[in-house]
């Protein structure tokens, strides 16, 4: 548990949630 | 025999021993989750957050929704009539609060609070604070420091020359609210050792 953001979930949903504005960027 | 999780945030704090922790965990996530979207769309509307690297973007907001979710709802909080008031309106006490298993973390969270309520920001201050507080987030994981901390001075030079310019006879503001700094890694913590003991032992 040396990582509580991605054992809550928490790092999932913030990089669903970015992934729009991210695919963006990558193009 | 009941599952605790008395998070303002959660719709159903208390529920029955008869539902699975699973059950518990998935339907208090689907309460915060449309909070932390707008935690990343707030991120998003930060000028210069676009122009980090998407790893670094993760990194920031991993460590601090928690942070600007506490001071987005610390008017939640009632420090003078002691009560917290959840967002499915519903208001408990901190007696209440604390047979619940609230004690030393809801305490922190009153005493932080208080202390940011009584600065007074108006929205605008506090919406640049809370770019702040997502851009000093723990480095941990960041790649590109040097433009995290470019990015950081500029919104730290962007809020004290707005509440200097707005309160020139009030020197004791500014600072006072960067000392809030601290108070949120510490209650990020506690936080999250809460959240991990719930999803280990419920």
């Amino acid at each position: 548990f040396s990582d509580p953001a991605s054992n809550l979930g928490l790092e999932d949903i913030i990089r669903k949630a970015l992934m729009g504005n991210l695919e963006e960027r990558q193009e | 025999g009941a599952k605790v999780l008395a998070c303002p945030l959660n719709s159903c704090p208390v529920a029955p021993a008869s539902r699975s922790s699973q059950e518990v965990w998935e339907s208090f996530s689907q309460c915060f989750t449309p909070a932390v979207k707008e935690v990343v769309e707030f991120a998003k509307s930060i000028p210069g957050f676009q122009t980090l690297s998407q790893h670094d973007q993760v990194m920031l907001l991993k460590s601090g929704t928690f942070q600007v979710l506490m001071v987005r709802f610390c008017s939640l909080f009632d420090p003078k009539e002691r009560t917290v008031t959840f967002l499915n309106g519903q208001t408990y006490s901190l007696a209440s609060l604390r047979a619940l298993g609230m004690s030393s973390l809801l305490d922190a969270m009153f005493d932080f609070s208080e202390k940011l309520g009584s600065l007074g920001l108006e929205p605008d201050e506090m919406a640049l604070f809370m770019a702040v507080v997502l851009v000093s987030a723990d480095r941990s994981g960041i790649v590109e420091v040097g433009a995290v901390e470019l990015l950081q001075e500029n919104l730290i030079k962007a809020l004290r020359s707005l509440i200097t310019s707005r309160r020139p006879d009030d020197s004791t503001l500014f600072p006072k609210l960067l000392l809030r700094l601290p108070d949120l890694r510490t209650l990020n913590n506690q936080h999250s050792d809460k959240l991990l003991a719930f999803r280990i032992d419920p």
